[in-house]
């Protein structure tokens, strides 16, 4: 069945998400994204961010991934150095 | 620990407090901001001062979005807090969102436990992957000492251990799934899947998926005591109980059923039962097994009343499990049963043990 109009705002508003929470804090370039579409880049940083916590590592935005990434946090970087 | 291993020239660190949050007393601030700081100098030799104007090696500050180093906060919730790895300037400062609700305990996010991750950072401490550490990126309230293992290897990696150490228990690392000695403290079903209790840690096993999931207890249900005794599903009920000593809680998901915990005597237990080793229910029956010392009983779910004729002896209706059992699940016709690393698997029909395994081959070890 295609998606209703309320659940497609929410994949959006959830990719969106994913790309801020992977641009702060695992580095991921801005601006080489598109919607809705998992560009090969982004798909390593979620890899990247599975394998950290300890998420099955798919390099898809699942549920659990999802989940993980709205749970309060730290706000210093994972990976990566602090310049 | 951050790249190229940045910590402190000296032992010697100044702090100030540069302003305070309106959610809690000043003097409360400057209790978990303490006590954060001795989390750590509990187990280096740091030695933290306290100034009160000039600029000090960790300076801390309440501050909501952008806050003056073009590392804005988000608002209520998401990113709580952030420190900066030891040198000049920035380096070492420690910036709480003030658009968090901060507390002494845990109606709000607890300062002390932020503060002491964030002072992690601040001393050269990296995020940890260990779930059970206080280096773990995401916030959990726990109470008692915060620091695991992990963290003192970490901490003391830098700095070396303190020469005259009080009396402080790090917790251990998070168990290791594929350790051939674990054993665990309870099993259970949640709407499909398979939830293994082991110390203050789950694993969550999704039939479909080969990688398990290891996360706090507390994490996910923060009401729960950090020890589970025992565990059952009652599918039709959508109901997962606990137990815990003499107390049991009923989950329906994420949430605490209202009017628990009870205490496991409601079920029909005598007074002298004092805890429940391990529990099931049998698929079907309505009958649901509990496993006390070397013996067990059988409790109605439909009549919510404890059969006659119980308790029975483990070891004469359960032959070749031995005396006692730590944990116990149902699936397909078979108990499975834990003690120690074993895992037995009994066949409902047959009345017999077909299988031992490795207790760990339950998370595809």
């Amino acid at each position: 069945f295609p998606l209703s109009a309320e659940d497609s705002e929410k994949g959006e508003d959830n990719w969106h998400f994913a790309e801020k929470y992977l641009r702060k804090f695992y580095g991921l370039a801005p601006g080489i994204e598109g919607l809705q579409k998992s560009s090969s880049s982004m798909s390593l940083v979620i890899k990247e961010m599975q394998s950290f916590f300890g998420l099955e590592v798919t390099g898809n935005l699942d549920p659990d991934t999802l989940e993980m990434m709205h749970m309060p946090r730290c706000g210093v970087p994972d990976i990566g150095e602090y310049n | 620990l951050f790249p190229r291993n940045l910590k402190w020239k000296t032992t010697n660190v100044t702090f100030r407090i540069v302003n305070y949050t309106p959610d809690m007393k000043a003097s409360e601030v400057d209790r978990a901001i303490h006590n954060a700081l001795k989390v750590w100098s509990d187990v280096t030799p740091l030695v933290f001062r306290k100034l009160h104007k000039g600029t000090a090696d960790i300076m801390i500050a309440f501050g909501s979005k952008e806050h003056g180093d073009f590392n804005p906060f988000d608002g209520p919730n998401g990113l709580l807090a952030h420190a900066y790895q030891p040198g000049n300037g920035l380096g070492g400062d420690t910036h709480f969102d003030e658009d968090e609700t901060w507390s002494t305990d845990s109606t709000g996010y607890n300062l002390f436990i932020v503060a002491a991750h964030e002072f992690g950072h601040a001393l050269g401490l990296s995020h940890s992957e260990d779930p059970g550490s206080l280096m773990y990126p995401v916030y959990s309230f726990s109470k008692g000492f915060p620091l695991s293992e992990d963290d003192v290897h970490g901490i003391q990696s830098l700095y070396g251990p303190n020469p005259n150490p009080p009396k402080v228990k790090p917790h251990p690392e998070a168990p290791k799934k594929c350790d051939p000695l674990l054993s665990f403290d309870a099993v259970t079903k949640l709407r499909g899947e398979t939830i293994i209790f082991k110390d203050r840690f789950y694993w969550r096993l999704h039939p479909q998926m080969v990688d398990v999931e290891q996360s706090l207890i507390k994490m996910t249900w923060p009401v729960l005591p950090n020890k589970v005794d025992a565990a059952y599903e009652s599918a039709e009920k959508d109901l997962v109980y606990i137990f815990n000593g003499i107390r049991m809680w009923a989950l329906n998901g994420y949430n605490l059923v209202e009017g628990y915990p009870k205490y496991i005597h409601k079920l029909g237990l005598p007074k002298t039962v004092r805890r429940v080793d391990a529990a099931v229910q049998i698929t079907g029956t309505g009958k649901t097994l509990l496993f006390t010392d070397e013996d067990y009983w059988s409790y109605d779910e439909y009549s919510g009343t404890m059969d006659k004729g119980y308790p029975r002896s483990i070891e004469d209706d359960f032959p070749g499990v031995g005396e006692e059992i730590e944990a116990a699940f149902y699936e397909y016709g078979h108990l499975y049963l834990y003690r120690g690393p074993i895992q037995f698997q009994y066949s409902y029909t047959s009345k017999r043990v077909v299988g031992i395994l490795r207790a760990n081959s339950l998370l595809n070890c």
